[in-house]
């Protein structure tokens, strides 16, 4: 079972 | 006052098939250096950001800083109707809620102009952090979209290791497993079937294949894409656009829980 980060965990809001 | 005049209209007919099955609605935002879109997938696990500068255009005039809101499947629809060799013109004024597309044939004998209606999109423009990664592979663009299509077949993920040796495209699925691996050769007659593996570290990073596969779509765009991975960040699956920019498509990465 993996689970699947999301974009927002990398990139921030500008 | 907003006019762009491509006369290699099919790139952008080939950038929009690239990216229209993976973001619905997006803002395209124009500047004198050229236009570029940033756009989550509706799950907000995969990012597209195109950049294509003014350079490439014969004719590049943008008055303004604006910014467009278009749904991708439309202006998919609309740019379908252009013919490959035609030119494309993409124009539009201040303060209107469309935008047109002009096609004229390569001959000058047909001219077809479409308008499409805009939208208002409220969308999160993301900093992407510059970064140095761990691990960068460039490879012919064709043979990755092999890769993902082949290993599809078998699982929904693909583990992608890289290491001095090479790189290797692992799935398992229900009936089996797979393991691919490519070795750095530069021995090739031409430059763009070389596989290149720059790596500074070793890393290893799980993918769904079915964003993968979405990527591979871009393949028509260039005859190379580069994998650039580092643990702590998502994928950046890159197709250049020659002289012109490139569309690249960011991953999450799926993590053991």
């Amino acid at each position: 079972p993996c689970l699947q980060r999301k974009i927002l965990d990398y990139f921030k809001d500008d | 006052m907003l006019e762009l005049r491509l006369v290699q209209g099919s790139l952008l007919k080939k950038v929009l098939e690239s990216i229209k099955d993976l973001v619905n609605d997006a803002n395209f935002d124009f500047s004198s250096s050229g236009f570029s879109l940033q756009s989550m997938d509706s799950s907000h696990v995969a990012l597209v950001a195109l950049l294509l500068k003014s350079e490439g255009f014969e004719h590049y005039r943008c008055d303004r800083n604006t910014s467009m809101g278009m749904n991708l499947g439309n202006m998919s629809k609309m740019l379908k109707c252009a013919g490959n060799d035609d030119i494309i013109t993409i124009k539009g004024d201040d303060g209107s809620d469309t935008v047109t597309f002009m096609f004229e044939s390569p001959t000058q004998d047909k001219i077809a102009d479409f308008e499409m209606k805009l939208m208002d999109i409220d969308s999160e423009h993301l900093g992407i952090p510059e970064a140095e990664y761990h691990a960068i592979v460039k490879m012919p663009s064709a043979e990755f979209a092999r890769i993902c299509k082949d290993l599809a077949s078998i699982g929904d993920t693909v583990v992608i290791s890289v290491t001095k040796e090479g790189v290797k495209f692992s799935t398992r699925g229900d009936i089996g497993t797979a393991n691919i691996v490519l070795r750095q050769n530069t021995t090739v007659d031409k430059p763009e079937d070389a596989t290149v593996i720059e790596m500074n570290e070793p890393v290893s990073m799980t993918f769904a294949l079915r964003y993968m596969n979405s990527f591979t779509k871009a393949t028509p765009l260039s005859n190379t894409v580069t994998i650039s991975m580092s643990p702590d960040l998502p994928v950046v699956v890159e197709y250049k656009i020659a002289e012109m920019g490139y569309v690249r498509f960011y991953l999450a990465p799926k993590m053991e829980e």
